[in-house]
């Protein structure tokens, strides 16, 4: 996360760590379900094997030795059908819920923001020298709608419907590598709604390149299939 | 769509103080609205109905001329061509308030007799509208609205009233509201409150000032004119093409040389951006093509290279001249006066902390939240728009009157704001008490559905159906199916068999912000309210951290 600021520790309990099987993390995600992470489908490419992840949950320092950590082994993948950028992960075994572990919502199936709803990202990726490194970091910038961010001046026709855009118009803040796969939530009146997967972007924070997510209110039936069938 | 209403603006929560009016007792605000039309005591520009009550009040003023106040459960309807400044057409519908000629003649009143004796009257054209001094097109006049003049040798002459942007457009269409709905290519418009076949984000709920209606051609967005989303899958989006009115535009307000607010009426010579630019000059494409040209703005006044503001950004801006910035923001002085700088103080500081509850009436929140119970954005309290209001921070010093924080100046039963929707005039925040307890502990995972408990609510208890039939003051609840002691054809199991509408339970059945409430036994009190407690929440909820955020947005 480039720029925006350290969290409060577990104040986004949803969000897990997706580490290699020497337990390095590389890729974001978000817990949907006690025994189901959201993630990006970019970040399962080094293998197709499960036992090749692990998921961290409850953890606020990317080194991960608070008390408050649980990790779990990746039972099975899915990634979407149609090469969206984004796939699903089934724990062996379910996360224990409890005040630092807790699940996000997720929105109505087509959903779509109006562009004026507070919108967050979060992850433990590259800061750009911004600072944080080593913490769970947030910020937060407003979406930005398709017809505006693939005008020439911002990403030229690149972003695709079932993706959407965030971020601030002249840059500053952004995510960046390591927080792909993790979430873009969204506040509903009281409750946090992931709206967004961190998938890409035309560099980090840079002004007119605002990051791109996968849109998951798209992809609703489809997560809710692969979990009712598995 | 043919009703009555759809001539009049309608705005919640508004009630106009002491102007000239009428009451009646009418079934519903259809009822109302003829009333309005065929009062003759006055002539009705606008009507307020309470549902509740079914008490309905024609009004001889709108909110152009008369105090609003807020009020729950209070609906303003004001009849539009009475708000217009504007004119369709020839303007024989045309009631506004412009009272002079076009070269500046007062003009005179259709009453009187000197110094031009009129053949248009107030009693012999009843229905014309000539009221005061106000410009008006009794007879049909081609060349639109005119006047008697009050210079004797100028009997008559016409005004300059601006067209309302119904047939043709003035400068990009911003204030276009005309019903053209099919693009320049000659495709026809997707409906704004449709998703398909483009799903998008300018849904009319959240833009509801843009008047996002049907399909029609829009500009929302600071785009040169008017466009559309298109029925057409293999195209999203088009322009429209709208003709420009021959009439001049309204007349803009005096621009500034310094910025206030976001800059769109900065008319300064700052032609150099933050990082120190120049800026590219508007009419040129070198270095830098672009859409953002005098013709496509010609009412933004895009003169040589000075920085401005045509387009909605959060600040005046320009093309630079440099090949590596397309565009960059400029620092312009601000108009507001600097804030007297704080004396140092000895000792240790203290951090300010706000919480994001509210303790007592929320008198003393200091927090920043800005939404509504709703889910509404709050209007600015500095911003007289979509409402006029005189709670500003000058009025009301000691209220923290900031942005467009939730805030209690009034001394009203929790913090409140006004809204960015037209059709609402304020509500109460979305903010809990301080000493609110969420304690219970209920074994289930998160995303289980929880066994509702009936005698207790969520929210604004709309969807509350328990048995609860006892008024927060202990008045027994009148059937809502019996018409005695209290008549009322408003809310019934037949008119709303959605509600639940059961027995004399206590009901919300028009989604009242202060909860469920009935009609009463009491023949002294037609309804109110009923004290049903909050239903606790469950342990884990999807999405609720058991630790604030931070929430370091940078918006």
């Amino acid at each position: 996360i480039v720029a925006g600021c350290i969290s409060h520790p577990h104040s986004w309990p949803w969000q897990i760590s997706l580490r290699t099987s020497f337990d390095m993390h590389f890729c974001g995600g978000t817990l949907i379900d006690p025994q189901w992470v959201l993630t990006a489908a970019h970040c399962l490419e080094k293998s197709s094997r499960p036992s090749a992840y692990k998921v961290y949950l409850g953890l606020h320092k990317e080194r991960a030795l608070e008390p408050s950590v649980q990790k779990r082994d990746v039972e099975k993948l899915f990634k979407e059908p149609h090469r969206a950028d984004i796939a699903l992960l089934k724990l062996r075994s379910p996360a224990v819920i409890n005040n630092y572990v807790i699940p996000v919502c997720l929105p109505k199936e087509n959903a779509v923001l109006g562009g004026r709803e507070e919108c967050y990202v979060t992850g433990w990726g590259d800061t750009k020298g911004t600072g944080g490194d080593g913490y769970l970091k947030e910020t937060g910038f407003p979406v930005i709608e398709n017809k505006i961010c693939n005008r020439p001046e911002f990403l030229n026709g690149r972003v695709k419907k079932h993706e959407l855009c965030a971020g601030n118009i002249h840059g500053g803040t952004d995510s960046c590598q390591g927080d792909s796969g993790g979430p873009l939530v969204c506040l509903d009146q009281d409750k946090f709604v992931q709206h967004g997967v961190t998938s890409w972007g035309l560099g980090c924070a840079q002004p007119m390149k605002p990051g791109v997510y996968v849109r998951v209110s798209n992809y609703i039936p489809w997560i809710k299939s692969i979990m009712e069938n598995n | 769509q043919g009703s009555i209403l759809d001539s009049y603006v309608r705005t919640e929560g508004a009630w106009l103080l002491n102007p000239k009016k009428q009451t009646y007792k009418t079934n519903s605000k259809e009822e109302c609205a003829e009333r309005c039309e065929t009062e003759n005591k006055f002539t009705c520009r606008a009507f307020l109905f309470t549902s509740k009550d079914q008490q309905c009040l024609t009004l001889a003023e709108n909110t152009k001329t008369a105090v609003i106040f807020r009020r729950t459960n209070a609906v303003l309807y004001e009849k539009r061509i009475y708000l217009l400044e504007c004119k369709k057409g020839k303007g024989t519908d045309y009631r506004g308030t412009e009272a002079k000629t076009q070269k500046g003649v007062p003009c005179q009143k259709w009453a009187d007799n000197t110094p031009h004796k009129p053949n248009y009257t107030p009693q012999k054209h009843p229905d014309a509208g000539l009221e005061e001094n106000y410009c008006r097109n009794p007879d049909n006049d081609g060349k639109g609205p005119w006047c008697y003049t009050t210079d004797p040798a100028t009997r008559f002459d016409y005004c300059n009233i601006p067209e309302c942007e119904v047939e043709c457009m003035h400068c990009s269409g911003e204030n276009y509201h005309g019903v053209v709905a099919t693009t320049a290519s000659g495709l026809e418009c997707q409906r704004w409150d449709s998703q398909q076949p483009h799903s998008h984000g300018y849904l009319p709920e959240n833009f509801p000032e843009k008047d996002l209606k049907m399909n029609y051609c829009r500009n929302p967005d600071g785009e040169p004119r008017p466009w559309c989303f298109t029925t057409n899958p293999n195209k999203r989006w088009e322009f429209c093409d709208i003709p420009r009115c021959t009439t001049p535009p309204p007349v803009p307000a005096p621009g500034r040389q310094c910025l206030s607010g976001r800059g769109e009426d900065y008319r300064g010579k700052v032609s150099v951006t933050e990082s120190g630019n120049t800026c590219q000059h508007w009419s040129a494409q070198f270095p830098h093509r672009h859409a953002r040209t005098p013709e496509n703005y010609p009412c933004k006044s895009l003169e040589e290279n000075y920085c401005r503001n045509p387009d909605g950004e959060k600040m005046p801006w320009c093309y630079t001249t440099n090949r590596t910035a397309r565009w960059e923001y400029c620092t312009i002085p601000s108009c507001d006066e600097k804030e007297p700088d704080t004396p140092a103080v000895d000792g240790p500081e203290q951090a300010q902390i706000t919480e994001e509850c509210y303790r007592g009436n929320g008198v003393s929140y200091r927090g920043t939240t800005s939404f509504t119970v709703t889910g509404k954005k709050c209007q600015a309290w500095n911003s007289m728009s979509p409402h006029r209001h005189n709670k500003t921070a000058e009025q009301f010093p000691n209220a923290d009157l900031k942005q467009n924080y939730c805030r209690n100046p009034d001394a009203d039963s929790r913090p409140w704001c006004y809204t960015t929707d037209p059709g609402v005039r304020w509500e109460y925040c979305d903010l809990k008490r301080c000493d609110d307890h969420a304690q219970i502990t209920l074994p289930k995972p998160p995303q289980t559905t929880l066994e509702p408990n009936p005698d207790c609510i969520n929210g604004n208890g709309k969807d509350y159906h328990g048995t609860v039939a006892k008024t927060a003051r202990g008045r027994t609840c009148q059937d809502w199916s019996s018409q005695t002691p209290h008549s009322h054809d408003y809310f019934t199991p037949m008119t709303h068999p959605e509600a639940g509408l059961d027995k004399n339970y206590c009901r919300n059945p028009d989604g009242d912000v202060n909860g469920p409430w009935c009609y009463t036994t009491d023949p002294r009190k037609a309804w109110e309210y009923c004290d049903i407690p909050k239903c606790p929440p469950a342990q884990y909820e999807c999405g609720k951290s058991k630790f604030k955020q931070k929430l370091c947005a940078q918006r």
